[in-house]
């Protein structure tokens, strides 16, 4: 049975994939502390890059996506069992921590470093 | 939900660790400007900029040794009357409990050791507050050594942290008291006019703490699976998936 799956799952780069515009990737994106509304404490920096994922997630994961076996299965499940299973999600892989210089209530001045708030890479799962 | 206030967003969410943190740090009112913070914003500032980046990024090598750090201002001074050349402020630095578990891994006090005041010229250093007889010095090793502040040559850095752990594993109310001492160096018969002088400007409190909380992230990611499996390999999926 697993060799007619594999004879069913299609190869990377088909013609009803996605094109590679739309494919799961980062978003490079910057907000400043004002739109947050956070300027009144946060010193510095004065813009923050969270940046984002976006894209459809292909039909065959890839290496490079680093996705994991979860996902490559519900992919499979998603193609071959069950439509009402979605398909893996572009999420954010790797993060990057951020430095923020504040005040706090009482007048306090504070360095810190928040970890997981800048997205770096995404992935599929 | 756009134009609301973003913590009007977050205190819909505030079980969120880092909505909670958020929460806890930031001042409830608007300003609209950043108070006026003198000596102290700018040593954080210069601190700030050797350990990120202008986008925020921490430099990789950095050498601040910690997650967070608190700037304290003293709460009150006491200054003492005039004693010869030497003028004595009492300082008092709350030593307030953090919100979330972070370990303090050092502390140091940073105080100008050269103070100019009209045409007067001193030197200054800290020690730690004792109720009678005379001030015990920082001890010379381990904790006490003195030096000049790589980040600002005007002051001066000292680690305390012995001291400051002592008072930290207390409950109650802890406060730590330094006496901060200037010596005149031109005559001592004119009175200088100490009272006028802040202390909030020349000494302050650095407290480093490092996160606990930091999360281990073990994703073992194995996507050869998928290439063993395009590969006719149907062997190992079974046994991945089963």
């Amino acid at each position: 049975q697993v060799g007619s799956i594999t004879s069913r799952v299609p190869g990377p780069f088909r013609e009803h994939d996605e094109p590679k515009s739309n494919q799961c990737s980062l978003h490079p994106f910057q907000v400043s502390f004002q739109q947050l509304g956070w300027d009144h404490w946060i010193i510095a920096p004065h813009l923050y890059t969270p940046n984002y994922c976006k894209g459809v997630c292909p039909r065959v994961l890839h290496y490079g996506l680093n996705s994991p076996n979860h996902a490559i299965i519900q992919n499979l499940v998603n193609e071959l069992v069950d439509q009402r299973v979605p398909q893996p999600s572009c999420v954010p892989y790797k993060y990057v921590p951020i430095s923020i210089l504040l005040i706090e209530a009482n007048g306090s001045i504070l360095y810190k470093e928040y970890e997981d708030m800048i997205a770096q890479s995404c992935t599929c799962r | 939900k756009v134009g609301q206030p973003s913590n009007a967003l977050m205190a819909d969410a505030p079980s969120l660790p880092l909505i909670r943190e958020l929460l806890e740090e930031a001042p409830g009112k608007q300003r609209k400007k950043p108070p006026v913070l003198g000596h102290p914003l700018r040593y954080m500032l210069e601190l700030y900029q050797r350990s990120a980046d202008a986008r925020g990024h921490p430099r990789e090598n950095r050498t601040i040794g910690a997650t967070m750090v608190r700037l304290v201002r003293p709460l009150a001074n006491v200054a003492k009357p005039l004693r010869g050349p030497w003028h004595t402020q009492t300082l008092e630095f709350p030593l307030t409990p953090n919100p979330v578990a972070y370990q303090l891994v050092r502390a140091t006090v940073v105080y100008r050791h050269q103070l100019h005041l009209a045409r007067f010229h001193l030197s200054c250093h800290v020690e730690p507050w004792v109720q009678k007889g005379p001030a015990s010095q920082f001890p010379s090793s381990e904790t006490g050594s003195s030096k000049p502040s790589l980040l600002f040559k005007a002051w001066t850095e000292m680690d305390i942290t012995q001291h400051v752990q002592r008072l930290w594993n207390q409950k109650g109310r802890r406060v730590l008291r330094l006496r901060f001492m200037c010596q005149q160096q031109k005559g001592s018969e004119i009175e200088l006019q100490w009272h006028g002088t802040s202390s909030l400007d020349t000494a302050f409190l650095l407290l480093y703490f490092n996160d606990t909380h930091k999360s281990v992230r073990k994703d073992k990611l194995r996507p050869k699976v998928l290439e063993e499996f395009m590969e006719g390999d149907s062997s190992l999926l079974l046994r991945k998936a089963r």
